[in-house]
């Protein structure tokens, strides 16, 4: 038996709304731990790896670890009809093919549920590796997503390099070429507004900016965004869902043959 | 042209 009762439900629909565009169909794991997710997009460039710590929820129960397999753009569809301030509660029992979206509304005087058919999904789970990075550069996640978007205005793909000067975003396209730097800059009235620049070594890797505008999607789950990077390693940018958890998004890079 | 990699040239499957 699963019974999770998430108060600040808005969460679990703002995570939806960040998977959705990227990954089709995905297996929910559940465990004593929390409620995780990995999944790749279908042509295996980017992963998203979600948890959402079992300490995060109201009530927690997990008896045996489940694997449930849904339809991203299905579950959100339904987290659509849960009101910003509900009260989410997920039910399933073990063995079962469906499973329960329970919404509460703040004066529990309207209580909707709604049942979904489980699939059964192959799962893919890779294994990440924890890996020494040669630059992990904090920001605000306001800001990488501007940069991201404007710089698809004018190319495909985007140069990211992190020297000591900071972090240097490239593009260039038919109608020209564009630059962003950021630099480290730690004197902001609040620490979320810092850009905080850790480098090992300095790093310079291409991406295709499409993927990167996807992952901004979960900007509204976190006010600062983590991008680490290695050379010969995939991006990570990484989301901290307060108190609960985080949401991974790991983007393979583009190189020259 | 530098070229998209897939995660597998990475990571391994579990």
């Amino acid at each position: 038996m699963l019974e999770l009762r998430l108060v600040q439900g808005s969460l679990l629909k703002k995570v939806l709304e960040a998977m959705k565009d990227l990954v089709t169909d995905a297996n929910f794991d559940c465990s004593a731990t929390g409620f995780s997710l990995q999944a790749m997009d279908s042509s295996h460039v980017a992963l998203v790896a979600l948890l959402l710590r079992s300490e995060g929820f109201e009530h927690y129960r997990c008896d045996r670890n489940i694997t449930m397999g849904m339809n991203l753009n299905n579950v959100s569809k339904l987290l659509k009809c849960a009101g910003n301030d509900d009260i989410i509660t997920i039910k399933a029992d073990d063995g079962g093919d469906t499973v329960t979206f329970m919404f509460e509304n703040p004066k529990q005087d309207k209580i909707s549920d709604f049942e979904m058919k489980l699939m059964d999904l192959d799962s893919e789970h890779l294994g990440i590796p924890d890996a020494e990075y040669h630059a992990i550069v904090r920001m605000p996640s306001l800001e990488f997503s501007r940069i991201c978007k404007d710089l698809s205005s004018i190319g495909d793909t985007v140069v990211i390099s992190v020297t000591k000067e900071g972090i240097k975003f490239s593009t260039r396209g038919d109608i020209g070429n564009a630059n962003i730097v950021c630099r480290q800059n730690t004197t902001v009235d609040k620490p979320e507004e810092a850009t905080v620049i850790q480098m090992n070594e300095a790093v310079s890797l291409t991406f295709a900016l499409r993927y990167l505008n996807s992952f901004t999607k979960a900007t509204s789950l976190s006010e600062t965004v983590t991008i680490s990077l290695s050379s010969e390693l995939p991006l990570v940018a990484e989301y901290k869902i307060a108190d609960m958890g985080y949401i991974k998004f790991y983007l393979a890079p583009k190189i020259e043959d | 042209k530098p070229k998209q990699q897939v995660l597998s040239r990475f990571f391994a499957p579990k």
